[in-house]
């Protein structure tokens, strides 16, 4: 059973993989794996589906771990889907999202990077596609989408850290949630989980100008890194991509953003000025605890204003 | 297994755009091999950098002698590492 997971710990893929059919089997009515497509090396691209019934709800989309390497997003994920699940019925917020929305829960969003780092590589940061004609492996899934892609915020190296890609949803883990989210047509918000450096951001990375519904996303996201402070101080700056960091082509939130999903934000988790991406897994729970508030923010704006 | 003796990780804080610029085009040194966890975005704000072992003195010199500040994040990656891996392995054996 779950107790004998130790969220406060990081976890090989198939640890986490066994670990959603725990979940899945300790909430039979609410929680589902599904499927979504398959990784460059062939690994499952699964998803955890939370659902009180209903067909084809509004819905809400997760993920963590598109860059592998930064575990604390992975065990983030393990821990708020169980949170997710244990609250159903105990918290009215949460009670309320999933009566009338679904939540599409994806946790190990680049398997084969993950893999990677816990075999060969702890650093190792995008897929584990090979480039044609170069010595160079793999492509960045943040900049690998159709929104602004190729442009000035990624790189055209293969061996540069944040390579695009031969071409637009290039890799099967960017492609396989695009066919799902465009596939379903009900995506109402779009939460990516990254780390580090402590910021909440929503669209636009790939250009200056403000997103049509910047006053909005920027009010929400002021409130939700107030809540995600007031756990333990942990301070978050927010705002739009490329006025918080600098310009981004091709991001996640871009895409779901222009293809229609108004709530698209990116969190970049804590690293308390110390470790980075390898933050102890002591820091675990409370990273997760303090993000929880937030995002609960954020996916309760989303039930109570349906578009 | 790749292994990550000595590399550290330098928090550089450029003081402006031109500083900006250096890091950026630092960055691009292959045969550095150089790994931006942060990238250089805006001057005051930190940048940090991954720097192999064998490249640290001529970065280090390359920054000091362009005025660029920085401080030492991490003095041995592979040694978090090693930690990391040992408090995994002690977990895997609570969990059985």
């Amino acid at each position: 059973s779950t107790s004998t997971f130790d969220f406060a710990s990081y976890h090989t893929l198939d640890e986490i993989y066994n670990w959603l059919d725990t979940l899945v089997a300790n909430h039979p009515g609410l929680v589902s794996k599904i499927q979504i497509g398959e990784s460059y090396e062939k690994r499952p691209l699964y998803v955890l589906k939370f659902s009180t019934g209903g067909s084809n709800r509004p819905a809400i989309w997760l993920d963590t771990g598109i860059h592998s390497r930064e575990w604390v997003t992975q065990a983030t994920g393990v821990w708020t889907a169980n949170k997710l699940a244990e609250e159903y019925g105990r918290d009215p917020s949460i009670t309320a999202i999933l009566d009338s929305m679904d939540i599409f829960f994806e946790i190990v969003t680049n398997p084969d990077g993950y893999a990677f780092t816990h075999s060969s590589n702890r650093l190792w940061r995008k897929t584990r596609s090979i480039n044609a004609g170069s010595s160079c492996i793999g492509v960045d899934p943040n900049r690998n989408w159709d929104a602004g892609f190729g442009g000035s915020g990624s790189s055209g190296s293969p061996c540069s850290e944040t390579y695009r890609g031969p071409y637009a949803h290039s890799e099967s883990e960017v492609k396989s949630i695009v066919d799902f989210i465009l596939g379903h047509g009900n995506v109402k918000a779009l939460i990516s989980i990254h780390s580090y450096s402590q910021m909440l951001m929503f669209p636009y990375g790939y250009k200056s100008e403000p997103a049509p519904d910047f006053q909005e996303l920027n009010e929400l996201a002021k409130k939700a890194v107030n809540d995600l402070a007031a756990v333990y101080g942990t301070k978050y700056t927010y705002g739009s991509i490329i006025d918080t960091i600098y310009v981004a082509s091709g991001t996640t939130v871009d895409w779901a953003y222009d293809n229609g999903v108004k709530y698209s934000y990116t969190f970049e988790l804590r690293d308390t000025g110390r470790y980075g991406f390898l933050l102890p897994s002591s820091q675990i729970i409370p990273t997760a605890t303090e993000t929880w508030p937030a995002l609960l923010d954020i996916m309760l704006h989303v039930q109570q204003h349906p578009y | 297994e790749q292994l990550f003796v000595g590399d550290q990780v330098l928090r550089i804080t450029a003081s402006n755009e031109k500083q900006i610029a250096l890091l950026r085009a630092l960055g691009e040194r292959e045969d550095l091999q150089l790994d931006f966890w942060r990238d250089p975005t805006k001057a005051g704000h930190p940048s940090d950098l991954r720097v192999p072992f064998p490249s640290l003195q001529a970065v280090k010199i390359f920054l000091e002698s362009h005025g660029i500040s920085y401080s030492i994040m991490i003095k041995d990656v592979q040694q978090l590492l090693d930690e990391e891996k040992k408090i995994m392995l002690l977990s895997k054996e609570r969990e059985r």
